[in-house]
């Protein structure tokens, strides 16, 4: 019911190539041109560009893309590019269905529609005629281009141009896109993105992370994962820190190095972006082709994922160091949605896509106080019980966003309990399914609001 | 569905734990 006059939209970017290359030395360059294998051609880039321009703040032509000079690591894959396609589209349909434009009086209606003299069913111009689309990208090239590619998802154009193809498109399908209204993606100045705390505000961030992972707590509970933190470490050579030169080491927070010493969110990557590519986790490995090895493998990834869900749930369930992550962007759009009841009849409503990362998206969750997460679960289950983590006994704690994850606040405007008279609330989806959210002042009890 | 009030009281209580 009711209808939506605003949507502010947080999607994490689609499939990407691994972080970095975690094999032995001499495999790198094989493994490099697999994941070359996998992503978009410059033309793709082009295409994109030319409807969604990136608009870089000033402060960041110096160094550019924070990801560009490690191609092929940490890109959007074509697989990504088709996954926020299709989210994209999803939320085309849904707004230009249920949009504040589809149930008004017909006067009204005109107003909007202006150019396109009230066709009903709206297309790539006519979304834009509703809505006032704003884009905001992390300084990532993947995170800008899966904006891109949901924004072309949303306006529901069949592009010509296909991720991997390389020839020049005909002039016939040039034309096919003339005239087109751009929409740039934004990418702000680092000290003023509320999207990225780790980039933000880096010395806050290390020292808050610092309190947590220092905790007596935590460091009991993570020196359990260290013999599976070693097992990893020998077969995947780039994880092991210990071996590495002083100033290739990844950046640790705090002084001391946490009991389980490597990199997690790398371990995870290697287990994520191999499984979504159809690849053995011994591939390119001084074990390729050895079956027990990738059984091996095979049975650690389970529990290296909810290490890594484990260790940022510590993270979060720290008010402090949340409030630094999630607190910022969602008093950005907590601004916006109280003002935009107030717009004029005649005034495209916001359409704000946010585009960022897993972690940024699991603190708005934490941050929202979302019930699968936060609320006390009635039992522990056999998996929990047989990795030693019966301790833990609130919500889906393994729960990560996946790739093209989605985390929307629709403003709805509803006429209160038949009165005639307007009022607005918020729905919240994650991944198109309604969410509940627990009252922040009775998390303890975990009542709902 | 949440009201306006109970959101910004969402946002005010995060803000006021950092």
């Amino acid at each position: 019911g009711g209808i939506v006059e605003g949507v502010w939209l947080f999607h994490r970017h689609g499939d990407r190539t691994t972080n970095r290359p975690l094999c032995a030395d001499h495999m790198i360059e094989l493994e490099s041109e697999f994941w070359r294998s996998k992503i978009p051609s410059e033309e793709t880039y082009d295409h994109f560009n030319e409807r969604f321009p990136p608009n870089l703040h000033e402060s960041h032509a110096r160094h550019g893309y924070l990801d560009a000079k490690r191609e092929p690591y940490g890109r959007l894959t074509c697989k990504g590019i088709e996954q926020m396609r299709t989210t994209g589209r999803r939320f085309g349909l849904r707004y230009e269905q249920y949009g504040h434009h589809a149930r008004r009086k017909k006067d009204q209606t005109v107003l909007l529609r202006g150019k396109n003299n009230g066709r009903v069913i709206a297309g790539d111009g006519d979304f834009l005629d509703y809505w006032d689309v704003q884009a905001c990208s992390t300084n990532y090239l993947r995170t800008i281009a899966s904006a891109q590619s949901f924004l072309d998802g949303v306006f529901g154009s069949t592009s010509v141009l296909r991720p991997g193809m390389t020839t020049t498109p005909k002039q016939n399908d040039l034309l096919s896109y003339a005239p087109v209204q751009q929409v740039p993606i934004n990418v702000r100045d680092r000290s003023n993105d509320t999207l990225n705390a780790f980039d933000r505000e880096p010395a806050l961030m290390r020292n808050l992370v610092s309190d947590v992972m220092s905790s007596p707590n935590f460091c009991e509970r993570d020196a359990r994962a260290a013999p599976l933190a070693a097992r990893l470490a020998n077969f995947l050579p780039g994880l092991n820190i210990h071996k590495k030169k002083k100033e290739q080491q990844p950046k640790l927070f705090g002084e001391k190095p946490p009991p389980s010493n490597i990199n997690w969110i790398h371990a995870t990557d290697h287990f994520v972006c191999r499984a979504s590519h159809g690849l053995p986790y011994t591939a390119y490995s001084a074990f390729e082709n050895d079956e027990s090895v990738e059984s091996t493998m095979a049975a650690m990834a389970s529990p290296t994922l909810a290490h890594l869900a484990w260790r940022f749930r510590q993270w979060y369930l720290n008010e402090e160091l949340l409030s630094a992550v999630a607190a910022p962007p969602l008093r950005e759009i907590e601004g916006q949605i109280c003002s935009a009841p107030f717009l004029g009849v005649e005034e495209r409503r916001p359409f704000v896509v946010y585009s960022c990362h897993d972690v940024t998206l699991l603190s708005l969750l934490y941050g929202i106080g979302a019930d699968f997460l936060i609320k006390k679960k009635k039992r522990v289950n056999g998996f929990d019980a047989m990795n030693g983590i019966e301790e833990e006994e609130w919500g889906s704690w393994r729960w990560w966003p996946a790739y093209a994850s989605t985390l929307a606040f629709e403003l709805v405007r509803v006429d209160e309990r038949g009165t005639g008279l307007d009022s607005h609330v918020i729905r919240i989806f994650l991944n198109g399914k309604p969410l509940k959210v627990v009252d922040p002042e009775m998390r303890k009890e975990g009542i709902m609001i | 569905a949440l009201r306006l009030s109970d959101f910004s009281r969402i946002v005010n209580h995060l803000e006021q734990v950092g």
